[in-house]
């Protein structure tokens, strides 16, 4: 994605 | 959601909850690093800024919230509650050799070249070199209670269970972050001795200490 990664782990 | 992360992720609060529990129970902080908690209170508070910015299940928010929570918690209950049981000087680690090369690799290699981002991978780095003021604190005192190994192999086990869950998430979704693999990797490799010890001593009941 562009920008921001989301991080979607803990 | 695999079973490495959920397992990875119980076992990271099983040993926050122990350490809360052991310091609670036996009104003190003996043996326990401050310093190694202090870091970690930064890594959670660096790492979960995105609670502000972005959601992602709640499952995700709760434990956000849950482990911010026991971190700064734990660092009160040894710098103020119980701060007369804390063995500030067997604590001497220089915790500023790790904050500062942390801090410059978090900016030099990163995904993307902002704020959010750089606090992210700075925690990500600092959170694989924070138990070292622990693990130095126990090679100065050459012994730990069993509770507090208890907590250690817990704690290592949640970074081993989660490079299971990268590969798992890279053969069935693609997903590869090389920045949390890799600090991974160091951060597991520093508790391989640890479960050598913890192996060998301590699940044969003999308590974990040294040799002089």
């Amino acid at each position: 994605p562009e920008g921001e990664a989301l991080h979607d782990e803990l | 959601m695999n079973i490495f992360r959920l397992t990875g992720d119980l076992s990271h609060l099983a040993a926050i909850i122990i350490l809360l529990l052991k310091i609670w129970k036996s009104r003190s902080c003996a043996g326990i690093s401050g310093k190694s908690q202090i870091l970690f209170a930064i890594v959670f508070t660096a790492r979960y800024l995105d609670l502000l910015t972005s959601f992602i299940s709640v499952y995700n928010t709760s434990m956000k919230v849950i482990y911010i929570g026991c971190a700064y918690a734990t660092v009160y209950l040894i710098y103020a509650k119980f701060r007369a049981t804390y063995d500030g000087n067997h604590d001497s680690f220089r915790v500023e050799f790790l904050v500062v090369p942390v801090g410059g690799l978090a900016v030099l290699i990163n995904h993307t070249f902002s704020p959010l981002e750089i606090l992210w991978t700075f925690s990500i780095y600092l959170e694989s070199v924070a138990i070292l003021p622990q693990l130095f604190m126990i090679s100065k005192t050459g012994e730990a209670e069993t509770i507090t190994t208890h907590y250690l192999f817990c704690l290592g086990m949640y970074r081993t269970l989660y490079l299971f869950n990268w590969v798992w998430r890279f053969y069935f979704e693609g997903f590869f972050d090389m920045i949390a693999i890799v600090a991974g990797l160091v951060q597991t490799v520093l508790y391989c001795d640890f479960f050598y010890l913890y192996v060998t001593k301590v699940l044969k009941g003999k308590k974990l200490s040294l040799p002089a």
